[in-house]
């Protein structure tokens, strides 16, 4: 069965979308079997994939308040391997939606079950909050995965973050586990960003993952192309990051 | 009486407290009176004005739960004239706490109605997200300031933040407009700072500030000595714009 990972942090800007997208297509190019589903209702993630308003007709919300199959909420990427569940601000309304419902933190977990064996890897996209989208993540996850900004403010968010993970651990999922820290938006320009990569190194060890995502423009510009980077510009350092990190990905899975 | 500013943008990262603490200081530089909310868990805000965690025994929470008053809750800065009410991780049960309450989005509004003849402005810095603890910001604001990233994927966002001020206008704040849009992280050496800039320019006009906040590396290491970048680095570039900024909204003054 596939290897569920959510893209988890409550700050905000921190690279969860172009983690999300990036990693899972340098998977993709790996031959690994790949779903990204897009859990926020700014649908970046859908946008990072090129998935136009008209090509989101049918999306996570729809998927998760019933109305469609699983199936048809499942659409093809450009990336080769690799299929999307897209999202639209429609998603911000499940919350109310499932207020009612008895198991409202498990719903994407019984949805994702349907699929769980056509994959290797499924991540899930996350909104930068702690409400049910993120617990739903969380609660159907093998583990959580936490692009860590190298600035003050982020840093700050880590310790709440590693709470609530354990929260969910001793109560909704208690399988949950670590998949990793990776460190983004690295600048050599700016001191903090140092302090910030030793200073979790120091707390967290070997959590955190080797590869650095550097700071580098042609990321930013990739979405704006609806594409991963890593179609928009192969050799640039964006790409180059992504994929060795795809390879401390790879390594991991030997590991029980 | 005070006017109110809701600081807000679901998109996470753009600036969102950055630009509330640093304008906040150069209004108060300026000789307003000025009261600053840190609406978001995350309690980066309070961070921002050096306020450690012993500082924040009474705090947005307990405000907000009916615990304390609101002298309790409003403590000095190390910005003369300036007063913040700071927040932890406990503001996040708050959305649970009141889900029961009859006027839960008003919560706010009623609290900050007994100080509104105290200063000659009230910031709210909200957390990257929808939820109740914005619901109450913009219902409680004469006016939504929105930082707005110059990158692709905040671009995108925009169009979904304006329909929700929209509906907050339509139902529980029929008063409420738009303070202005401020372009932040702006990048030279990014050719999609240029596109962004043109691009909300284009379609929002007046409403979008002249003043264009840089990307400036000294503006992210202000917070890890608890300052504004005001009072850690005067003459960088980010200080520059943020006065600037206020200058902008000392002349919205006289407008009705
Ligand atoms: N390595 C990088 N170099 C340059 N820009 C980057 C890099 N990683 C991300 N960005 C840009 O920074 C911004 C924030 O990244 P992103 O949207 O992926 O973060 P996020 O955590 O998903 O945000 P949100 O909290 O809103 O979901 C985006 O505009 C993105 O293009
Ligand atoms: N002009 C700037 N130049 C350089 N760095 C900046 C600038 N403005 C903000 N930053 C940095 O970018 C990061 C995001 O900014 P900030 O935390 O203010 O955004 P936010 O919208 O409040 O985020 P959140 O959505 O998590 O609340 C912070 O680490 C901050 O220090
Ligand atoms: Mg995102
Ligand atoms: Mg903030």
């Amino acid at each position: 069965p596939a290897r569920i990972i959510a893209v988890t942090n409550q700050k905000g800007g921190v690279g969860k979308t172009t983690t999300t997208v990036n990693l899972a297509t340098a998977l993709a190019a790996s031959k690994r079997r790949v779903l990204v589903i897009d859990a926020d209702p700014q649908g970046n993630a859908s946008t990072g994939f090129g998935l136009e308003m008209e090509d989101r007709q049918h999306d996570l919300y729809q998927l998760m308040s019933g109305a469609i199959s699983i199936d048809a909420a499942i659409h093809p990427s450009l990336v080769k391997g690799l299929m999307v569940i897209p999202s639209t601000g429609d998603l911000s309304a499940i919350e109310i939606e499932l207020s009612d419902y008895e198991d409202r933190e498990y719903r994407l977990k019984a949805i994702i079950d349907e699929v769980i064996d056509d994959y290797d890897y499924i991540f899930i996209d996350c909104p930068p909050s702690l409400g049910l989208l993120t617990v739903n993540a969380l609660s159907a996850a093998d583990a959580a995965m936490v692009p860590l900004q190298c600035e003050y403010y982020a840093l700050e968010g880590l310790s709440q973050l590693m709470k609530t993970i354990e929260a969910v651990r001793n109560g909704l999922n208690p399988d949950l586990v670590l998949q990793g820290v990776v460190l983004t938006m690295y600048d050599r320009r700016n001191r903090l960003s140092d302090l910030v990569a030793n200073d979790v190194r120091q707390h967290l060890g070997p959590l955190v993952y080797t590869t650095i995502i550097p700071r580098n423009v042609r990321v930013s510009e990739a979405p704006s192309y609806g594409k991963p980077v890593l179609l928009y510009d192969l050799d640039c350092p964006g790409s180059k990051a992504y994929i060795a990190l795809a390879g401390e990905v790879i390594k991991q899975e030997g590991q029980a």
